[in-house]
């Protein structure tokens, strides 16, 4: 079986492979036709002897090829002169597989280049990919039975921090149970990774301040008014202080704070925007530097649309100023706060729902959510809902009381000053009016919602 | 399916090339679709609940943990994981202190018992390797190694 996965090139690439690679597809459902894709690049040490890795990335719904293509893999990736063009490819010195056999999967089924036959697999949950990712891992070493005896660790990042101790216990269980092949389990490691909505849920505020980015007096009052708890909250002056945290935050690269953001249709950017794959691109819009090459002014940041790819321009959407927007958005809001409720059931279903543009911004919230995008992927981190999420662990009456506190969370994140999801539709021009209603957040994140609700 | 700030077009164009498919031993474009570098297709339920009683009933098993987090990260902020580290760990058996690659500070790190490693990478974002190649190779292999 090893000889057919084999991979001896790849396009981009010219020179040869340090180490044995290989790639396919693993089945963990035969009956549904449910497939995982691998990418097994071998230790350039000794594969022998060295640990096996597996490698996961997060989301949910983040290919772990952006752990090979962006991070740890074996190349380093060189964008083309024209985008019509492949990438060129060149040897990563600081590959992982430099002293380790490690396996990029794509998981749960849906992901990457893993899928199904049976589409409602694509329903799926934390348990049934720990459930599919164990599976596959017992056909891997069956199939690469000599790597077997390999100290073997499960590593991730993001939203991994959920999947890698979730397969940690399913292997330790299947251990405890006899299954073969045995693995050699012998750690995991996880980088910024999710963990527990208390305290992924309460650590934005202490970050962003000891970062410097709120100021002492806000710091103060959160901390005031909120009591140190910003996942679950009900105080509508809370809600209040964490919209405008948010607001100084949102021009911001949520990913590493010092960094430009990418804007793909940012032609005015004066600096270079960083491009993924470490080797800075030159024929991107927008820019050529990179990291540490960035020429502009950094505040011009703050005049850019938002992103092309998150934003969807109807008629009349547009570059229609910020700034505008922004004083738009602020006597609106005014103006709700007077009329004592959000907007947003109103608006529903009015006609005008042609011409709109909607806006996904990094870090927003939702009916007592608080979220935030992962790369590509979708988390809530302090949420209402999550205390149902986490029923499994609650005694009945502190569900229920999560679920009363969820609701009146609820209701006051609505009804309150902060309209925090907003879509915006330009009417009649590209600085109409904008209209505040629900529906900034990207579908299958919404419906991640509900289904927790 | 798109990511903020991120520019995703190398992984877009290589990964849909028919060669790459090919080369890779992966279904093509038309048989599975699009690759994208995170999908909407998946209808995700969070059905575990908090992660932290799994944490220690595998630090129970023997198993050597290292956590680590890129402290410029604001997506999961390093906050977050070092307050929960500190509070399963409870017992610290070697203290916060730098570490280095090359002479220069990488990081900080504080060990606890059974097996429990925090390590922030100083000046990386929320995917540490990628910011910090050689600062998350060289803590990948002490951490392999068993070594601080």
């Amino acid at each position: 079986g090893e000889d057919s996965a084999e991979v001896k090139s790849l396009p981009g690439f010219d020179g040869e492979f340090g180490s044995k690679h290989f790639g396919g597809y693993i089945a963990v459902d035969e009956k549904h036709g449910r497939n995982l894709y691998y990418y097994f690049a071998t230790s350039e040490r000794d594969p022998d002897t060295d640990p096996v890795i597996l490698w996961l990335n997060g989301g949910p719904g983040c290919s772990s090829f952006d752990g090979f293509i962006y991070e740890l893999g074996p190349f380093l990736f060189e964008a083309a002169s024209s985008k019509s063009e492949l990438p060129k490819l060149k040897r990563n010195p600081y590959a992982w597989n430099k002293v380790a056999n490690v396996v990029f999967l794509d998981s749960p089924a849906g992901v990457g280049l893993s899928y199904s036959m049976t589409p409602t697999d694509y329903n799926t949950s934390d348990l049934k990919t720990a459930k599919d990712t164990h599976t596959f891992l017992l056909a891997f070493f069956t199939k690469y039975r000599k790597f077997a005896k390999n100290p073997f660790f499960i590593a991730g990042e993001s939203y991994a921090g959920i999947y890698v101790p979730t397969l940690a216990r399913e292997v330790v269980q299947g251990l405890r149970q006899g299954v073969e092949p045995k693995i050699n389990l012998k750690g995991y490691l996880i980088g910024n990774g999710c963990t527990d909505n208390v305290y992924d849920g309460n650590a934005l505020v202490p970050f962003v301040y000891g970062m410097g980015l709120i100021d002492s007096d806000l710091h103060d009052e959160l901390e005031k008014v909120c009591k140190k708890n910003y996942w679950q909250v009900t105080s509508p002056k809370c809600v209040e202080l964490l919209d405008q945290m948010d607001e100084d935050l949102k021009d911001l690269n949520m990913y590493d704070i010092l960094e430009p953001c990418y804007h793909p249709d940012s032609h005015t950017y004066g600096g270079g925007s960083r491009s993924r794959g470490r080797e800075e691109t030159s024929g991107m819009e927008g820019g050529a530097g990179g990291r540490g090459e960035e020429g502009g002014n950094k505040f011009e940041r703050k005049s850019l649309k938002r992103p092309a790819s998150l934003v969807q321009f109807g008629d009349g959407g547009g570059d229609g100023g910020e700034e505008k927007e922004r004083e738009e958005r602020e006597e609106r809001e005014e103006r709700e706060k007077e009329e004592g409720n959000g907007h947003a059931e109103e608006e529903k279903g009015k006609p005008e729902e042609k011409g709109e543009r909607e806006e996904v911004t990094g870090m927003t919230s939702l009916g007592g959510r608080v979220m935030k995008l992962l790369p590509g992927g979708l988390l809530r981190l302090g949420s209402q809902g999550a205390a149902a999420a986490d029923a499994g662990e609650q005694e009945p009456k502190a569900r229920e009381r999560s679920e009363e506190a969820r609701l009146e969370g609820q209701k006051t994140r609505e009804g309150g000053a902060g309209v925090e999801v907003e879509e915006r539709r330009g009417e009649g021009g590209t600085t109409g009016r904008g209209i505040a209603k629900k529906g900034r957040l990207p579908e299958s994140f919404l419906q991640l919602g509900q289904e927790r609700r | 399916g798109s990511v903020p700030c991120d520019d995703l077009s190398i992984s877009d164009i290589w990964m849909n090339h028919p060669d790459v498919r090919d080369a890779m031993h992966a279904k093509s474009v038309s048989e599975i679709g699009e690759f994208q570098i995170c999908t909407n297709v998946l209808l995700y339920h969070h059905d575990a609940g908090s992660m932290i009683p799994i944490h220690k009933q595998l630090m129970g098993e023997g198993l050597q943990v290292l956590i680590y987090s890129g402290d410029h990260d604001m997506c999961v902020p390093y906050t977050g994981s070092e307050a929960w580290t500190r509070d399963v760990g409870k017992k610290i058996v070697r203290p916060w202190q730098a570490w280095y690659v090359k002479d220069q500070v990488a990081g900080y790190t504080v060990t606890y018992d059974r097996n429990l490693t925090f390590a922030t990478v100083k000046g990386a974002g929320h995917t540490v390797p990628e910011y910090k190649p050689a600062e998350a190779l060289a803590m990948f292999k002490r951490f392999l190694a068993g070594k601080p």
